[in-house]
């Protein structure tokens, strides 16, 4: 790597030099831009996606201050971590998803757990709208509202509600990061899709694949399963919640 | 459809570092230029640097919103290896508060044509990562469920 910056983390570390300090930070700004981007994709329309960036710097300063250049890890991963869960942890703390619909939300993820814990199988959304005492256009409503196709709502999948660590983030074969405040990464986000989505119904399966593995817009899976766009959205917001419901169960 | 997939990925890991090398040259054009500004108007900003640096780096709106698809925010895994991305990686921003009127101008240049080189590539792999998954869409589309099954 380059001599020049071993020196500045050098002087950092050894004294907490904050002239070091600050061209440290000036340095790996633009990894906030390129996590910040990221980030806003699929984020609904509401989100200023202008403020991202404030948050992100926030996560790369923490990063700045912590980063141990002993532990081997680079620190361009090391900082996109921290900004990333910089930004979401500061979306989810103001209600990226308004309160109203996250309770909605809550609502059909209690009753797909109860109804998979009894059918021992997914359930359908004729059975599912049963459970939740709605006919089906109510619920397919329901699931249209809650926009879950960002990092921030597949973060919130995985990582659950409270600090607690889930018990299937737990069974991932190599946590052995040397972090332990790491969040789950998009690689471990990917396998534990791969691992639920044997459970969920075919068509759930499809979409999850699709979009998570190859990489189609939510359009062209809809033109693939020969649906429009709105019932594709729904039958990820039911198979992301339908997630969230095994990996807190 | 095999070959198809395995070009589209190809195509996915080029754009998925050539979008990451693109941001990063971008951030650094615009803080050279945030500097340049700094030093002929006069330092009057008392807004903490981080502040600054995070108006400098927010993207305006685009001018066409793109669908939304899945990407991975874990930076690609070839990290700048190559020497040409030496641009994007080396210290160059850590000196900037110590470098003259002339080096900030030639820096500026550099950054703005390289950035320009690699959006010009990133455009081109991106036209040509779009056709390669329309075709697989006609081909999932056609297939039935058995060609989304094999894939499953
Ligand atoms: N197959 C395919 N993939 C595409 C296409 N356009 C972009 N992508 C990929 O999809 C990611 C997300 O794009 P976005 O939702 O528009 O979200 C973008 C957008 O909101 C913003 N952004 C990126 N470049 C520009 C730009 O030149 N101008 C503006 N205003 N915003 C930009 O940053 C976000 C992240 O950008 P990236 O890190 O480059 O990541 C991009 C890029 O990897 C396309 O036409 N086809
Ligand atoms: N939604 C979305 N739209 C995208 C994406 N990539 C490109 N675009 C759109 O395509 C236009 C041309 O992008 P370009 O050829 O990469 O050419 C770009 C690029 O070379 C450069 N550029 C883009 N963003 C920045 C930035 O933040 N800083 C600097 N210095 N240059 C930038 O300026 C040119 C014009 O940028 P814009 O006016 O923003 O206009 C952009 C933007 O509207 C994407 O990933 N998602």
């Amino acid at each position: 790597d380059d001599p020049e910056l071993a020196a500045l983390w050098q002087r950092f570390s050894a004294d907490g030099d904050p002239q070091a300090r600050e061209r440290l930070i000036l340095q790996y700004a633009p990894l906030v831009k390129y996590v910040a981007g990221r980030v806003s994709v699929g984020l609904p329309s509401h989100v200023e996606v202008a403020d991202l960036t404030s948050y992100g710097m926030f996560g790369l300063i923490d990063a700045v201050e912590r980063y141990d250049p002993a532990r081997g890890v680079r620190f361009e991963s090391y900082a996109i971590q921290r900004i990333r869960g910089a930004i979401i942890d500061e979306l989810r703390s103001l209600d990226w998803i308004p309160r109203s619909v996250r309770s909605k939300a809550r609502q059909v993820e209690e009753a797909l757990q109860d109804l998979e814990h009894r059918l021992g199988r997914s359930p359908g959304e004729e059975e599912l709208a049963g459970e939740l005492g709605m006919d089906l256009d109510e619920m397919r409503r329901t699931l249209s509202q809650v926009a879950l196709t960002s990092v921030v709502a597949l973060d919130e999948a995985v990582g659950g509600d409270d600090e607690a660590r889930s018990p299937l983030v737990e069974r991932l074969p190599d946590r052995s990061s040397p972090d332990p405040e790491a969040r789950v990464d998009d690689a471990e986000m990917r396998r534990l899709l791969a691992t639920t989505v044997d459970e969920l119904g075919e068509r759930e399966r499809s979409v999850v694949v699709l979009y998570y593995f190859e990489g189609l817009t939510l359009a062209q899976i809809g033109e693939v399963l020969g649906v429009t766009e709105s019932r594709v959205s729904q039958i990820h917001s039911k198979s992301v919640l339908a997630l969230r419901g095994k990996i807190a169960g | 459809a095999a070959e198809v997939r395995a070009a589209r990925d190809e195509c996915r890991a080029e754009e998925a570092q050539l979008s990451y090398l693109r941001r990063l040259l971008q951030a650094r054009l615009d803080l050279v230029r945030a500097e340049q500004r700094r030093r002929r108007e006069g330092d009057g900003s008392t807004e903490a640097l981080s502040e600054r640096l995070a108006t400098l780096l927010a993207d305006a709106p685009p001018a066409s919103r793109r669908e939304a698809r899945a990407v991975s925010v874990d930076p690609p895994a070839t990290h700048m290896r190559r020497a040409e991305d030496r641009l994007a990686s080396d210290a160059t921003l850590a000196r900037v508060p110590d470098l003259d009127e002339d080096a900030l101008a030639r820096l500026a240049s550099e950054l703005a044509d390289r950035e320009q080189e690699i959006s010009r590539r990133r455009r081109a792999l991106l036209d040509r990562l779009d056709r390669l998954q329309e075709e697989l869409v006609a081909r999932y589309r056609d297939g039935g469920t058995a060609a989304v099954d094999a894939i499953v």
